[in-house]
């Protein structure tokens, strides 16, 4: 999270922290991303936090044994002291492109249920047929994460280590959700390979200086129901321009978790 | 002296014919024919001694120890016959004739000559006998004759008489006719017809006879002829027989085999009945409280079924299983295929639990019963119930609780989304 602050515990009690060691591919198989809790059993999460690396298009997930999934945790370094979980199922979303991230998201099935606690409780997801074009531009939400703070310090690949510039106390920011079309302009301006989808919306400042980064995807961009005053993920962290996180006019790029009701209610439901 | 004569015609004369014939001679011819032809004889010369009653000389025809004529003598006188032109036939296929002289003839006498032919017999004509005659059918050939039958009928082995192929008969219905063959016509001669009557165990049969009744009989012997007889389990009833209807037997038994038997002679009308099955009687019940029985009536008998069904808001209970309705069957011996079961108010039972929440009744006594209502909670605060709204559910007729918003489906007890463990913190001052 860049120009966030630090949370403190419970604050975001959703907040999950995804551990993947993908042992085939060391040492570039470790990396981390975040997710959300939406039950006792689901985490919901960004697909290409949990797709395989590979150099072809081919989307194959993550083994579920090689995932760990921490919930209530505040700082990263007393993993010890979080519910610690592992993974029974990976489903990405089928139709997950990962060359241009749309439909970007993925539910992850805990081996054993989380005891709901003050600093482990579920987010909300949008009302099913919310419609798409919500949440309305300039309406702010806020994203928290263990992710890059310092965006100067490289990176060597598209998702942050655990052995980089982290944070270890959880970070988060507050950020405006930006017009669908100035977010598509502003990509498409730059680089016409980037495509904003229907699936996907902006969020950040103009002038940057507040932004999520490497190591935040997966987490959830939640936003206060004005009716119910409950936080509400209507996105999940996905991806960014190759500048610096932060920087003036690169907006993050955020799943619209609203398209995919249909899709999270037939698994969530079949499981119940 | 004498001979006998077999071929189908022929001549005979006196001894030493034409010329005068001798004393104290008797000669016998002895004709015989095959069956089926009768014999005649004319004589075309007799000239014999006359005498009182022919005790002198004569010629004697016979047949079978029976004299059919003595003649002797020139002409006819009242004492004594002469042939003429007579033709004397047999009754049957042997004739014998006798010639005979005394010791002593006053005269000459030539004697007699005399031919004889066989002559077909017409059985179908001549026999009156009914007890030789053909049954339906009589057909006359040379020698002989043969009877046949009308359509259905078989020849008897009498070859005389036409009997009827009627064994095969099973009745199972519970009403049913039975009669004699071409019933009201005469019944056919020399049959054995057994009707058989085969209804379930339980049922009794009763007959009845139509008052029209005619079978053969005999004023002194019973039944001699003709007759019927009843077998109904043990029972046996019979011989049957003469001009008086039985009228109505009650057999006793679901089980009844009538035997009709019929000799080879007699024209008689025969015999009808009706048959009616009766079940065995079960006393007639009782309704259970809150419920009834369908249909009502009088009296039950074998086979009738008996629905049991509950009033509004009841259920039926038998065997502690509850049922929309119960059926009762009246069974042979008169015994009801079970007891009348009970009326119990519909129960909805406990109700289901849902994961992380309880169950409230909203009754007095926790009571499961129609109409009892409860209502679902989540225990944990954490917990909401889902979907929200009333989750009251009422105990309903069909027997399970049901909510107006979910009907059958249950709620649950969802985690509370979206709601930080901690506050935001609070502006600070710049």
């Amino acid at each position: 999270i860049v120009g966030g602050r630090s949370a403190v515990p419970g604050l975001f009690p959703w907040q999950a922290l995804l551990m993947v060691e993908d042992v085939s591919r060391v040492p570039e198989g470790r990396w981390f991303g975040s997710g959300a809790l939406l039950s006792e059993s689901w985490v919901l999460t960004a697909a290409h936090v949990l797709r395989s690396h590979r150099r072809d298009a081919s989307v194959v997930p993550v083994s579920p044994e090689h995932i760990r999934v921490y919930l209530g945790l505040h700082d990263i370094r007393t993993k010890h002291l979080a519910v610690n979980r592992t993974v029974e199922r990976v489903l990405l979303h089928p139709r997950f492109d990962p060359r241009n991230y749309n439909n970007d998201i993925a539910l992850v099935k805990l081996s054993q249920r989380v005891d709901l606690s003050g600093l482990a409780l579920p987010v909300c997801l949008p009302p099913p047929g919310q419609d798409s074009s919500l949440p309305l531009p300039n309406t702010l939400g806020l994203v928290a994460g263990w992710g890059i703070s310092n965006p100067n310090v490289s990176t060597d690949d598209t998702t942050a280590s655990d052995l980089g510039d982290r944070s270890d106390v959880l970070q988060y920011v507050k950020l405006p959700v930006v017009d669908q079309e100035e977010c598509r302009s502003s990509y498409a301006s730059r680089y016409r390979k980037y495509n904003i989808t229907e699936n996907m919306f902006c969020a950040g400042y103009y002038e940057g200086g507040r932004d999520t980064c490497l190591g935040d995807s997966g987490g959830a961009f939640v936003m206060e129901d004005p009716h119910t005053g409950r936080w509400v993920a209507q996105g999940l962290v996905s991806w960014g321009g190759p500048e610096k996180c932060g920087s003036q006019r690169v907006y993050g790029v955020y799943t619209r978790v609203s398209n995919y009701m249909p899709w999270l209610q037939n698994h969530l439901d079949s499981d119940s | 002296q004498g001979a006998n004569l077999t071929d189908m015609y022929g001549t005979l004369h006196s001894p030493n014919y034409p010329e005068s014939y001798e004393k104290e001679v008797e000669v016998t011819w002895n004709i015989s024919v095959p069956d089926g032809f009768q014999i005649k004889l004319y004589f075309i010369h007799f000239d014999l001694e006359p005498s009182y009653l022919c005790e002198y000389d004569y010629v004697k025809v016979e047949a079978e120890q029976e004299v059919l004529a003595t003649f002797c003598g020139r002409e006819e006188t009242d004492t004594e016959q002469v042939p003429g032109d007579q033709v004397i036939t047999s009754p049957r296929n042997v004739l014998s004739v006798t010639f005979r002289s005394d010791f002593s003839n006053e005269e000459r006498f030539s004697g007699f000559e005399a031919h004889y032919s066989a002559v077909d017999v017409d059985e179908c004509r001549d026999r009156n006998d009914e007890d030789l005659a053909c049954d339906h059918y009589c057909h006359n050939y040379i020698g002989g004759y043969y009877c046949s039958c009308r359509y259905g009928y078989v020849l008897h082995s009498d070859n005389r008489t036409c009997r009827v192929e009627c064994s095969d008969s099973v009745f199972t219905e519970r009403t049913g006719v039975l009669s004699s063959s071409d019933y009201p016509r005469s019944y056919p001669k020399s049959s054995d017809c057994l009707y058989r009557i085969e209804l379930e165990e339980g049922f009794q049969v009763n007959l009845e006879f139509d008052d029209t009744f005619d079978i053969e009989d005999h004023p002194e012997v019973t039944c001699p002829y003709d007759y019927i007889k009843i077998q109904a389990g043990q029972r046996e009833f019979g011989p049957l027989c003469g001009d008086r209807s039985p009228g109505r037997i009650q057999t006793g038994s679901n089980s009844v085999q009538i035997l009709f038997h019929s000799d080879n002679s007699g024209e008689n009308v025969g015999w009808r009945l009706s048959y009616t099955a009766v079940g065995s009687q079960c006393q007639v019940l009782q309704p259970p409280e809150n419920g009834q029985l369908e249909p009502v009536q009088p009296q039950y008998t074998f086979k009738d079924h008996v629905l049991v069904t509950c009033n509004h808001g009841y259920k039926v209970f038998k065997d502690d299983e509850e049922l929309e309705h119960y059926q009762i069957v009246c069974e042979k011996g008169g015994s009801w295929s079970s007891t009348v079961p009970t009326c119990k108010m519909v129960d909805c039972g406990a109700p289901e639990e849902i994961e992380n929440g309880t169950v409230t009744f909203e009754g007095p006594s926790n009571s499961t019963l129609l109409g009892s209502r409860i209502q679902y909670s989540c225990t944990n605060p954490l917990h909401h119930l889902y979907p929200s709204g009333n989750s009251t559910y009422t105990c309903t007729e069909a027997g399970v609780w049901t909510s107006e918003e979910l009907g059958t489906k249950l709620p649950s007890c969802q985690p509370v989304c979206g709601e930080p463990g901690q506050a935001f913190p609070a502006l600070q001052k710049r």
